[in-house]
């Protein structure tokens, strides 16, 4: 049978079928690539892609929208299961899924940033985060983005501690000076607790989709409970260096404002 | 305005191309009507048969089907069948080498949703709106 037409089809339906010429394969390909807003087929880098957080958050939302495709999903991702079964609890909270009914399209990104930067002294232990925005759908507005980072359990000196995390817009960067930071959200933590953080980075979002030249990335700072800045690992929040589905990324969620319309050929 | 016998035979003609009758002899179509008349037809779109599967995450194809049959007198037997597509025709009857038969389409469509990388393996889960036909008619 051909790539698209089921062969056991072809005894009932009363139509003759034939194996598509490559050409008219090609053809099909380009068409169905067009009504899914493509212009060629991706060719995603995905050494160890495949198995990171941003793609089991994405396939636990894909899961909760596609509850009445749940028989076809299964058959297709043996390679996932293994993974995504250790997962517990979801990766999608319940304000994920509130955001997922209002919006027609959903994004991951993964962190560009590859190694860590000197910052100036007050700033040592600060992370920095960037996301490529660049390439959004025309028409798409986000209506909700959120940075994600995976904190684990601290049982060594910091044990009955708290944990001030600050994620902050970096807004200005100059050779020689400090960098211009805007503080977006904090959240206050025990040592002790463990899962995934979720930070509120919406308007930044959508002046990075706006602008991309004002994409300058976020940076991450955590202090304890009599103010001293410690490196974020030592709080146990996970980095580049960690397990592949911890990563920390970002996601972001768009509601379609413009209408898009096929060309006509 | 249709003569008495047609409208007597129309009656008669009670079978729905969308639900096959359980018994044959309790329609008022030939076998040949049957293999023609308008109806919904399966057809799976397999993404993993196009080679895609290093780029959609899911689902694996979706059961994208299609309309095809017949839209022929009378169409108030056929279910979905619209006001226009009965004045077609009509319209066809008598005229009926410039005028086609009404088409067989859509009258009811649903959304899938898709997961799937892009170039800079970002991950990207979209709904599109009108991908499978779960129901056909006359129009």
């Amino acid at each position: 049978s051909s790539a698209l037409f089921d062969s056991s089809i072809e005894i009932h339906s009363g139509f003759i079928h034939r194996r598509l010429r490559t050409d008219e394969k090609r053809e099909m390909q380009r068409e169905i690539l067009s009504i899914l807003g493509l212009p060629h087929r991706p060719k995603p880098h995905l050494s160890s892609g495949k198995y990171n957080s941003a793609p089991l958050f994405m396939l636990d939302l894909y899961n909760t929208i596609s509850n009445e495709e749940k028989n076809e999903v299964e058959g297709f991702l043996d390679q996932y299961k293994s993974i995504f079964t250790t997962q517990s609890p979801p990766l999608a909270s319940l304000q994920d899924s509130a955001f997922l009914n209002d919006a027609d399209m959903v994004m991951s990104f993964v962190n560009l940033v590859e190694y860590d930067r000197e910052f100036s002294p007050r700033r040592r232990h600060h992370k920095e985060f960037k996301f490529n925005l660049s390439q959004i759908p025309e028409g798409e507005a986000v209506t909700a983005s959120e940075f994600r980072i995976y904190k684990d359990c601290v049982s060594n000196a910091f044990k009955n501690e708290t944990f001030l995390i600050s994620i902050y817009q970096v807004v200005q960067e100059h050779k020689g000076r400090e960098t211009g930071m805007f503080l977006l959200d904090t959240r206050t933590l025990w040592a002790t607790e463990e899962g995934w953080l979720e930070f509120d980075i919406t308007a930044t979002s959508n002046l990075w989709v706006m602008s991309p030249r004002h994409n300058l990335g976020l940076q991450l700072s955590v202090e304890t409970s009599n103010g001293n800045s410690i490196n974020p690992k030592e709080a146990g929040l996970i980095g580049r260096d960690g397990p592949h589905d911890k990563q920390p990324f970002m996601v972001a969620f768009f509601k379609v404002t413009k209408v898009h319309i096929r060309t006509t050929r | 305005s249709a003569p008495n016998k047609r409208r007597q035979q129309s009656r008669n003609r009670s079978a729905q191309p969308q639900d096959m009758p359980r018994n044959p002899n309790m329609s008022g179509y030939n076998s040949s009507d049957q293999k023609t008349a308008c109806k919904k037809h399966e057809l799976y779109v397999s993404f993993g048969q196009l080679g895609w599967q290093d780029w959609i995450i899911a689902p694996e194809g979706y059961a994208a089907n299609y309309c095809a049959g017949e839209c022929s007198f009378p169409l108030n037997a056929h279910m979905n069948a619209t006001n226009h597509a009965i004045v077609q025709t009509l319209v066809h009857l008598m005229n009926p080498e410039n005028v086609p038969k009404p088409c067989c389409a859509p009258t009811k469509l649903n959304a899938i949703s898709v997961l799937y990388f892009d170039d800079n393996s970002n991950v990207i889960l979209k709904k599109y709106k009108n991908m499978v036909v779960r129901a056909c008619g006359c129009h």
